[in-house]
């Protein structure tokens, strides 16, 4: 009997019920149905595992609710960053790409990286280089923008600025900015 | 950050990870996401791991290539490596965060040790979670 499973998650953090309004919980839950179906639809038609994670990972890197594609944080210098790997448990390939910021789905340059590529990390230009080589959607980096991020960062560095001008406050981070893919983890 | 492990009806294991890092980085600054054997890692004989959270820690840890191992080395049930891993290890190391694994027979673990995680999963007659709270 066949065995296909999907697993997926959307980040991990300070996410409590009591941050979270009806409808936002509804959002992130649909969404990550969505993402299930997708995936689940590549494996029931008998997909491979790596069509299903990569077909999934778009989804959620298309929506603003995660912090992949779409819904990329900010750093420091107001440039969204992007990070995306990818590994072959039947052949150990594994491919990767790091600091990228105008590669629309990251997930499936790092599948091309792993099965077009000798190499498993690239990074930066040379990585955007090889993806616009390799025919992947290239995207203005103003695509990755969204409002809510950038105020995210906006209230980070005015913290920051807090912190430094009163040294005994450390400051509050609400729901939005302690989790991982907030202020301070990835 | 998300992820997603899935099984195939062949019997292989994919791991995959991608993220927008941490907000207000700086200096090229790399998280575990796109770091093979610490944010993902996927092997037909073990599991298929993905990673979230603290990235610096995850990269000390190894945390997907040591779930990986606690199987392979130790005999350890997929739930077991990843509790193993991420409740206890990276717990002691002070990171937070959690990771989806799945190991070549359908077994699921998605532990966490910080207050939510968005997760889920759809099994082979399509029945399907959603979670986020602990």
């Amino acid at each position: 009997m066949s065995r296909i499973t999907l697993v997926i998650h959307g980040g991990a953090g300070t996410i409590t019920r009591k941050s979270m309004t009806p409808e936002k919980e509804k959002a992130y839950k649909d969404k990550l149905n969505e993402a299930l179906q997708v995936g689940y639809a590549v494996l029931k038609k008998g997909g491979s595992s790596l069509d299903a994670v990569e077909a999934t990972i778009r989804i959620m890197e298309d929506s603003p609710l995660f912090n992949a594609g779409k819904g990329a944080v900010f750093t420091n210098a107001g440039k969204n960053e992007l990070d995306a790997s990818i590994m072959d448990g039947k052949t150990l390939k594994a491919g990767a790409i790091a600091g990228v910021t105008t590669i629309k789905n990251p997930i499936s340059t790092a599948r091309m990286v792993m099965e077009k590529s000798e190499h498993v990390l690239m990074t930066g230009k040379g990585a955007e280089q090889f993806a616009k080589e390799k025919g992947a959607e290239i995207v203005d980096p103003s695509y990755f923008y969204t409002e809510q991020r950038y105020q995210q960062l906006q209230k980070i560095k005015q913290e920051e600025k807090t912190q430094l001008d009163h040294s005994e406050d450390k400051g509050s981070l609400d729901e939005e900015q302690s989790i991982f893919e907030g202020k301070k983890f990835g | 950050t998300v992820g997603a492990v899935a099984l195939d009806q062949f019997g292989n294991l994919a791991a995959a990870t991608s993220t927008g890092g941490m907000t207000n980085k700086r200096y090229g600054r790399v998280g575990d996401s796109p770091i093979i054997g610490a944010g993902t890692y996927a092997d037909n004989q073990t599991c298929a791991v993905s990673a979230t959270g603290h990235g610096e820690y995850f990269i000390r840890a190894v945390v997907a290539y040591d779930v990986a191992a606690l199987m392979a080395y130790k005999g350890l049930s997929v739930k077991e490596a990843a509790d193993e891993v991420v409740m206890k290890k990276l717990v002691k190391m002070g990171g937070e965060g959690g990771i989806i694994a799945l190991d070549k027979n359908g077994n699921i673990a998605m532990p966490f040790n910080s207050e939510g995680m968005y997760r889920g999963y759809i099994k082979a007659d399509g029945t399907s979670e959603v979670l986020i709270y602990k």
